[in-house]
């Protein structure tokens, strides 16, 4: 653990909790994208999945659990229980064409052809391109509310600070994992706008 | 090759 890993999972933690109390203290998910937080509770669901086979630390585990937690809370909150402030007209990105050429690519390029590591694959592509309808959905609108900006800020800075943790992880440690490299390099590209 | 493997990262 180093100091820019740990500075962007709290980053990232951040971002999540931001935007869950935004939807519960304004009782409406007006401006946010739900296919967008589908993609991110499917993110941590197909990576995550090593929780129940292996035990990193009660750091690692705990983070996983509240990050799905959160993320299942949110979607509930957006299609359930304030279902009615759901945007849905503006919210009109083709998620298909994410998951789809991601689910190809992730068969194709990974690690090591196992399901644990196919999924973690594509978990890892999915993420890079799973803010996609909600920028797209705010061009569409053509305004974001100030939590929102805020949530998008700390999202994008989580990753970027991985991208430094993977450079110290290179330097102190010869550890590098070239698919997480490009996926993040992608996904902080993605939020500079 | 097994390090790769280990996911410590969240």
């Amino acid at each position: 653990m180093n100091v820019f890993r740990l500075t962007g999972d709290l980053s990232h933690l951040a971002a999540i909790i931001i935007l869950l109390l935004k939807i519960w203290k304004t009782r409406s998910c007006a401006g946010i994208s739900g296919k967008s937080q589908i993609l991110f509770a499917l993110v941590f669901t197909t990576r995550y999945l090593d929780l129940l086979t292996s035990f990193i630390s009660l750091y690692n585990t705990s983070m996983k659990v509240i990050y799905i937690g959160c993320s299942y809370a949110t979607v509930y909150l957006i299609y359930m229980k304030f279902r009615a402030t759901y945007d849905g007209n503006h919210d009109s990105f083709r998620v298909e064409f994410l998951v789809v050429p991601v689910g190809g690519l992730a068969v194709l390029i990974n690690h090591d052809f196992s399901p644990l590591e196919i999924l973690w694959t594509f978990s890892i592509y999915l993420e890079s391109v799973a803010i996609l309808p909600q920028l797209f959905m705010i061009s569409k609108t053509g305004e974001a509310e100030t939590i929102t900006t805020h949530y998008l800020f700390c999202l994008g800075l989580y990753r970027a600070l991985y991208l430094f943790n993977w450079i110290w992880r290179y330097y102190f440690e010869g550890f590098f994992d070239m698919i997480a490299i490009v996926a993040g390099v992608v996904q902080t590209v993605l939020y500079c706008d | 090759e097994d390090d790769a493997n280990l996911k410590d990262e969240l």
